[in-house]
């Protein structure tokens, strides 16, 4: 439906718009490096079933090309020059490990099958994406405010997680049977992160 | 989704 494709949309405007802003300010400076390797070991563990899993064209295109565009952003963050030099390791201080932890026994705890591997694994990768933004949001309080195009990124993620909200509640009235619980609990947790951003960020704009 | 359901969103 076309409130998904919007979020999918959003969500890979957020990366070609990170992307974009360390290849033109050659800075990663008030980027979370923690946040961008969550997300990488997000899609690594969500997408295994690109191998047996063909719904379509366009999902199984999707899945590489995010998997891709989040490679291609640790990549630049880790070995760019100068990109590399310029971030900031003490602003991304965030304690990321506390989410990874309670994520993977979440994940082995609460999934759709407790006989299937693949099912812990993609358990995991839903609950870790609710907070992957956490050290990114983390890093922008403590830097004070965030760069322009910073802001801008994290909005298109937020916004991709509102877009999905309401494609469930789209779903839910016109497809029968259609019941998603770990994806709802963690989406709306993920939704709630964005709040305060989001409030801050229309005010922000408001000003200018 | 039932269990092994192929995940349809991204």
């Amino acid at each position: 439906n076309a409130i998904r494709l919007a979020g999918d949309m959003s969500h890979m405007a957020s990366f070609f718009v990170l992307l974009f802003k360390i290849n033109k300010s050659k800075s990663v400076a008030g980027i979370s490096l923690k946040t961008q390797e969550l997300y990488v070991l997000v899609f690594c563990t969500r997408y295994v079933d690109i191998f047996w899993n063909h719904l379509s064209l366009y999902n199984s295109l999707m899945k590489v090309i995010f998997i891709a565009l989040s490679v291609m952003i640790v990549y630049v963050m880790r070995r760019g020059v100068p990109q590399r030099s310029t971030y900031n390791p003490e602003l991304d201080s965030f304690p990321h490990h506390w989410l990874v932890l309670p994520c993977v026994l979440l994940g082995v705890a609460i999934n759709q099958d407790p006989t299937s591997p693949f099912e812990m694994a993609w358990a995991f990768s839903i609950y870790l994406e609710a907070v992957a933004i956490m050290p990114q949001l983390h890093m922008v309080q403590k830097h004070g405010e965030a760069e322009n195009l910073t802001s801008h990124y994290i909005f298109l993620l937020g916004l991709y997680r509102v877009f999905y909200l309401v494609n469930w509640v789209y779903r839910y009235m016109t497809e029968d049977g259609y019941w998603q619980a770990i994806v709802w609990v963690s989406g709306a947790v993920q939704a709630v992160l964005y709040l305060d951003f989001f409030y801050n960020y229309v005010k922000s704009k408001q000003k200018d | 989704a039932t269990p092994n359901e192929p995940k349809d969103e991204l």
